[in-house]
């Protein structure tokens, strides 16, 4: 595993951090929940909660899909190529490429999904990219989730062990151990509104 | 676009897998230092993109496949745990197309992404 030079992290107080969708995304829920499943991921082995927040007002992440030069330097560059990028803590970050065609998998495990096309697992992107916007680099151990390449087609969302002893030398584990199913949905919520 | 499920990709998906912006790169197998092939100035710009050459030597980047080019492939093949040819061999250009997240792997020029390997590597 690796770090962003400086190691920059999320600063103590910050264990409770809500992410907002860019209004104009227009997302439907069941892509929505796709995100919430890759933050799940993360938060279970480490002291993160993560709620989304309908409000990008005050938001600790804010997501939206670009295409194109979009404001940031990092132009994206139609399908294939480049997917998505995320910015290091504290920024809180994560663009995703509108010109890719995304794959909205029903939250099954890694596994390669079709043989040949230019179709990409949302949810392997996605939880890659948390995995910059909590701090870290990318990895040369091909079955880390922080290895920067993914072929169309394949879906890898389970953290390896590379991801989970890099994310935890930043900040540890997770407090309630095994981030087991109740307390998932404990740390796992949802705002309906713009309570957070 | 969003597929919900496989079944809802249509057959055209298949044939896209080609036509991404660095297919293009295929052309280059086999290239090595001294030649001089259209396209490397665009692998440059890849290799910048992705932190394995500095702004300075790729602002006036050329088509000659030089030493600044072989060490940005020896580092990727590193990186990316390849054969270190410093050539743009068929596993290294099956690699450097396959679509990937748009952070750099290495960031002034420093790379940790096999950094605890090398570690190792060097204490051995």
């Amino acid at each position: 595993y690796s770090f962003f030079p400086g190691k920059p992290r999320w600063p103590k107080r910050k264990r409770d951090l809500t992410y907002a969708f860019v209004p104009q995304n227009n997302l439907t829920d069941e892509v929505k929940r796709v995100f919430a499943r890759a933050f799940t991921r993360w938060s279970e082995v480490t002291p993160f909660n993560f709620t989304r927040s309908e409000s990008l007002v005050g938001a600790d992440i804010v997501i939206g899909f670009f295409s194109g030069e979009h404001g940031d330097g990092e132009p994206f560059d139609g399908a294939m190529g480049t997917l998505a990028h995320a910015s290091s803590p504290p920024t809180g970050m994560l663009h995703l490429d509108s010109d890719e065609d995304w794959l909205i998998s029903d939250g099954g495990i890694s596994r390669r999904i079709l043989p040949v096309t230019s179709v990409v697992d949302l949810e392997s992107v996605v939880v890659h990219e948390i995995g910059h916007l909590l701090g870290l680099g990318h990895s040369s151990v091909e079955d880390a989730i922080m290895f920067p390449a993914i072929s169309g087609g394949d879906r890898k969302v389970e953290l390896a062990k590379d991801d989970i002893e890099g994310i935890q030398h930043l900040y540890g584990g997770n407090p309630n151990g095994d981030g087991g199913g109740e307390k998932k949905s404990s740390r796992q919520s949802e705002t309906s509104g713009g309570g957070s | 676009k969003f597929y919900t499920n496989v079944s809802s990709i249509p057959p055209l998906q298949f044939l896209n897998a080609t036509q991404n912006a660095w297919e293009t790169f295929s052309k280059l197998a086999g290239c090595h230092i001294g030649e001089k092939i259209d396209g490397l100035s665009k692998l440059k710009r890849y290799f910048h993109r992705f932190g394995y050459i500095s702004a300075a030597a790729v602002d006036n980047c050329t088509d000659d496949f030089d030493d600044v080019l072989q060490s940005a492939i020896d580092t990727y093949q590193k990186n990316f745990n390849l054969k270190v040819t410093g050539k743009l061999d068929s596993s290294t250009l099956r690699q450097i197309v396959k679509p990937r997240c748009g952070n750099p792997d290495m960031i002034d020029g420093v790379s940790e992404m096999n950094g605890g390997r090398k570690l190792r590597t060097t204490e051995r």
